[in-house]
């Protein structure tokens, strides 16, 4: 699923607010 | 947790309650409605879909901030988004839809649901065309799509009758977004305990402010599931009219999430 959700992926990374 | 859901929430979003309802009465001028209207489908689908991805990117953001979303399997947290993310944009829109004249505020003013018009057809330009009034039906391209934006105006009007304070939008959105019954969940159970300490701390706050009624008047969940499934519906219809486009013309968030 984060193969084919590379954006949200990466969106969900950046920082952990 | 009350707290947290508030702020998650505020901090997020673009427009502060006070602004939008402050400006509740700027509406588009005629020739600006007829502007967007003149536009081609292509265009203005693109111009939608380039909002809607910003508005999602910042339910992205309040779910990040929201108590225990972040300590999910990445698995999990991209099924709650992929499946929660436009619903949670659709409860939002109450914050920014004037029930009054039945206009949501896009792009900077207030408009109609004539604005999209241009999304369930051809625009004007270039056809030697008037006005859109009394355009025959056969040059309906998209004749559903006129069918969603009502729905979604009217989905936006019903909540707005229910006058939510930004505590209960809130509540509203980060209960849609931590929902257990999605399918595909690989923690459901660790999904579950979130959402059910959402729903204790949101009937507190309703017993708290006197508004417990609230919950009997909400629309079901499966009226946002329903716009969800004619959003996709439209989108695959566009999809078809204009088969080279898509790949390139869209955020690439919205053409991962749809």
């Amino acid at each position: 699923l984060q193969e084919k959700h590379r954006i949200l992926h990466k969106l969900l990374q950046n920082g952990n607010s | 947790l009350t707290q947290n859901v508030l702020k998650s929430y505020l901090e997020t979003c673009a427009q502060r309650t006070e602004e939008l309802q402050r400006r509740r009465w700027e509406t588009f001028s005629s020739q600006e409605v007829c502007a967007y209207q003149r536009q081609s489908m292509a265009e203005m689908w693109q111009r939608c879909a380039g909002r809607l991805t910003e508005a999602i990117q910042q339910v992205v953001e309040f779910a990040k901030r929201l108590q225990g979303f972040m300590d999910l399997c990445q698995h999990d947290q991209i099924v709650l988004l992929k499946a929660g993310a436009l619903e949670v944009v659709l409860v939002g829109m109450c914050r920014a839809f004037n029930a009054d004249n039945r206009t949501v505020f896009f792009e900077g003013k207030y408009g109609g649901t004539e604005l999209f018009r241009a999304l369930g057809r051809a625009g004007d330009s270039g056809r030697g065309r008037g006005q859109a009034e009394g355009t025959a039906s056969d040059e309906e391209l998209l004749p559903g799509c006129h069918d969603l934006i009502s729905s979604i105006f009217d989905f936006a009007q019903s909540l707005c009758a229910l006058h939510c304070s930004d505590s209960e939008v809130a509540f509203l959105c980060a209960l849609v977004l931590l929902n257990a019954s999605r399918p595909w969940l690989q923690e459901q159970a660790k999904v579950a305990v979130l959402q059910g300490h959402l729903e204790v701390a949101f009937r507190l706050l309703l017993r708290r402010t006197q508004r417990e009624e609230l919950l009997a008047r909400l629309p079901p969940a499966g009226r946002l599931r329903a716009l969800c499934s004619q959003h996709l519906e439209q989108l695959q219809a566009f999809h078809r009219l204009h088969p080279g486009l898509l790949p390139a013309a869209f955020p690439p968030l919205y053409r991962e999430l749809f």
